[in-house]
Formats: structure tokens, C-alpha cells, sequence
């Protein structure tokens, strides 16, 4: 259950500040899997990444089960990732001098799991996203899709409680975003909850519910019919 | 009028040789405007940065307006980039250090134009992509679509006479995307040869001719009907 209540975030820059996030009000219940779409700019990635307790907010409270995720220490903030979060980033953030198969093997070696069962597991999340033979490559002999791809089945090896995925089927193309999106409803019908920020509307159809976002607040939050 | 005749090019990976591109022939004329399409990994990207004279091959040739292409020297090769050529990369490839504006501005500098007129002209084509209030900001500071409209304000400013676009709707919403390709419908109209590589078919549908591309060879080559 990720409850954000009154939430507001802004950035500074240069001398100004800029404000994001205007009182964000958003239960996800357990297991649900929802959508967050909106223009560019409007606060989406921002909204993630709160939710993924990578950055922090200036008001309000963030409940992750109960728990007050408030100015943690990147160390408590870190081992909650860790463990019960996936993250698919809207850039993808691959470690540029380690291969596909040692990307996806990263977070098991944060859970210190041995590195030959940590790489063969990540061999198999790999040849789930279709890349088994790219397992030697490093992201800059990837294409913009394998990148992505790389990057999500990074986000899948520890299993996570919730998986945040940013634009995940950004640069692929449509077959290729069907099969992604499949692997997001089979682990959300194994439990997980699953938040897809996107602005495309067949990869929304595809969520119980979906989240408009305009100008950091929510404009529109309705349930899918049917799905 | 750009030509390729059977192109093949690999790449290496470790002691393999991946073939990518495999007997590419192609004709674009002069002020057409052209979508690729294909699924991730068959050779789209490799296929623009060959045309966009960023990566050579390994056989065939490539005749831009007649004057053969290949081997050239890195020198000659920018030469004739910065002249004739504009390109949005799939990863944007901003400069990190610098603002929205000075990326922007970036490719009158290597044109030799004083810095003042050309963060004038710059802020202009950051303006016509919605971002002039961004200007400051460092790519950093911005959002997935804000970075990939800036990469697209920089491929126009020198009003190129080739402008090859890799998903340059990639990370954006689809108002947003409408925005875009109604600018590159626009300078298509004042004469520029128009290239976009895409996997959404609302952007190739408002093309006049689609290329598909399969494992490596055009597998389909047909014009749109009626636009
Ligand atoms: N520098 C490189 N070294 C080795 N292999 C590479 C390199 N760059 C690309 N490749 C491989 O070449 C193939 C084609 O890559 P390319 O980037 O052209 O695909 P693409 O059609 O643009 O895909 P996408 O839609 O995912 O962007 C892929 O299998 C990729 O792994
Ligand atoms: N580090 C930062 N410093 C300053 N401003 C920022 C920073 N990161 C984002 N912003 C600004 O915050 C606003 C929201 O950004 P965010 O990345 O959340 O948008 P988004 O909805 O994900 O957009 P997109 O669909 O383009 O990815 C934008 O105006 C952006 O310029
Ligand atoms: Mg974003
Ligand atoms: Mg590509």
C-alpha cells in the first residue's frame, strides 16, 4: 500500500524554484496495477521517483506500508530499494563499462548472492526479454530498445514488492512493447504492484486504472473498465 | 538525394562479428519525407548514423548528391555534417555541463557564429519547441520529453538540408508528438530531406513513404496513400 498525502516538491534553480509536485493525494492499493500519464513536464518522472524513494519531497507524508518515508538516510533509504522495490528508469542508467548480463546481475550483488548464481539467474531474466545472446555486450553496443530491455529485466531479478516503471516501452517497438507489458501483468497477477508512468494509451488499456497528471497535481484518476 | 547501394556493415563483440546491416539499397530524393520503421535491433539506428555520415560500412556504396561517401576523413566527414546534416540522436546526447540554450547554440559555434546572435537564434528554436522558460536549466534539470525537444530545437537551427531523426517522439506525449512532427512537416515543406526513424505508426502514417526494416534488409518500401 503506497499512500502520498498532500505531497509538494520543487526544484531549485539558479536563484528560482520551481514547483513540481502541487499536493499530490494517491493511494495504490496492494497488487493494483496502474498507469500515470500526462505531458511532458508535468511531473510524472518526479512523481516516480518520490514513490521509489530516490528523492525526497518538501511537504506532506509518503506511507509505504504504514512506514513514514521521510527523510531517510541514503543508507535506510538504499536498503528499502533494495529489497522491496524495482526501478525501470525513463533513461535506463546502465552501468556503461559492465555487460547486459552484470547490468542485470546488480541488484543480487547488492543482496550479495555469489556471482556465479547471481549471472546465471541474470542470464534467464535476459533471455525473458529476449537478449540471451547479448549477455557480453556492453549497453554502448546495445540498441536503444535492447538498453531498455536490459534495464528491465534488472528491474524484475529481486523480485520486487512494487515495480515503478518509467516509459519502459519507450523505444520499443510494438510487438516488443506487447511482450514487456506481458511480463508486467504476470508479475503483478504473481502479487507484485505495478506503477507504469506512459504516454502511450495502448500501454495504458492495458492497466486496472489510470492517473492524469497535469501541471503536479491529478487531474483524473478513474478505473479502467474491463481489464 | 541520398543513395546506398547494397551496404553491408558488422560490428565486432569480442571475437564475433555481428552483421547488421545486410545489402542495403535505398534511394531517397531530394524533399521527401521518409519514416524506417522495424523491431528493436534490426538495424535501424545503424542505418541512419551511416546516412547521417556519423559511422562508415563495411561494403557498398553510399553517394550523397552524388559525391561518394566512404572512408572519409574524420574532418571531412564533420565538414560535411555541420553543413548539410541535422540529427536527433535516440539518446538525445546532450552536453551535460551545459544549459539547454548553449546545446542548443551548439552547432552555430562550430559554424563560427558570435556567441551572442547565436544564443538569440537558439533561444528562438528553444521557443518553438515550448521551452524558452528552460533555457537555463542543464539537461539534468529536465524532463525525458524536455531533453529530447531540445536534442530536436539543436538538429534545426542550421536549417540542414538532411534531417535524420532517430524516435524523435520517443519520450514525448502525443500532443506533444503532434507538435514535433508538425514542425518537421514544416521544414519539409521549405525543401528539407526529411528522415525519421520510428516505431509508432501515427508518426508514419503522416509520412509519405514507409521503409521497413527486418534482421538487416529492407523488407518493404511502399508510399502512403494520399498524404
Ligand atoms: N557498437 C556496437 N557494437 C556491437 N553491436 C552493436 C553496436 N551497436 C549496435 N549493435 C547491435 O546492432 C544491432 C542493431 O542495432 P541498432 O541500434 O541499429 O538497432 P535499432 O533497429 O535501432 O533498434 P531499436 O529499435 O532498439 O533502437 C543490435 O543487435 C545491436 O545489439
Ligand atoms: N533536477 C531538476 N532540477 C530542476 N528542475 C527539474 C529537475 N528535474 C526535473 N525538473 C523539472 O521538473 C518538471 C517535471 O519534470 P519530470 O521529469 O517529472 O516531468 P515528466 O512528466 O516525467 O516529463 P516527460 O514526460 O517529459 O518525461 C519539468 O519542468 C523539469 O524541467
Ligand atoms: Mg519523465
Ligand atoms: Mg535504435
Amino acid at each position: 500500500m503506497l499512500r502520498l498525502a498532500d505531497i509538494n516538491k520543487s526544484y531549485a534553480v539558479g536563484a528560482n524554484k520551481l514547483h513540481v509536485l502541487k499536493g499530490i493525494d494517491l493511494e495504490i492499493g496492494d497488487g493494483e496495477m496502474v498507469s500515470i500519464m500526462g505531458p511532458s513536464g508535468s511531473g510524472k518522472s518526479t512523481l516516480l521517483n518520490v514513490l521509489g524513494i530516490l528523492d525526497g519531497y518538501d511537504s506532506g507524508e509518503y506511507y509505504f506500508d504504514e512506514t513514514l518515508i521521510k527523510g531517510l538516510s541514503e543508507t535506510k533509504a538504499a536498503s528499502y530499494r533494495n529489497r522491496l522495490l524495482g526501478f525501470v528508469f525513463q533513461s535506463f542508467n546502465l552501468i556503461p563499462f559492465k555487460t547486459a548480463v552484470e547490468n542485470v546481475a546488480l541488484p543480487l550483488y547488492y543482496q550479495k548472492i555469489a556471482r556465479r548464481r547471481r549471472n546465471k539467474i541474470a542470464l534467464e531474466y535476459l533471455d525473458r526479454v529476449g537478449l540471451a545472446d547479448w549477455a557480453g555486450h556492453l549497453p554502448g553496443e546495445l540498441s536503444g530498445g535492447q538498453q531498455q530491455r536490459v534495464a528491465i529485466a534488472r528491474s524484475l531479478i529481486t523480485k520486487p514488492k512494487v515495480m515503478l516503471a518509467d516509459e519502459p516501452t519507450g523505444a520499443l517497438d510494438s510487438q516488443t512493447s506487447r511482450e514487456v507489458i506481458e511480463i508486467l501483468r504476470s508479475i503483478n497477477r504473481e502479487g507484485t504492484t505495478v506503477v507504469i508512468v506512459t504516454h502511450e494509451h495502448e500501454i495504458s488499456e492495458m492497466t486496472d486504472r489510470v492517473i492524469h497528471l497535469l501541471d503536479g497535481v491529478i487531474e483524473r484518476d478513474k478505473n479502467n473498465g474491463g481489464s
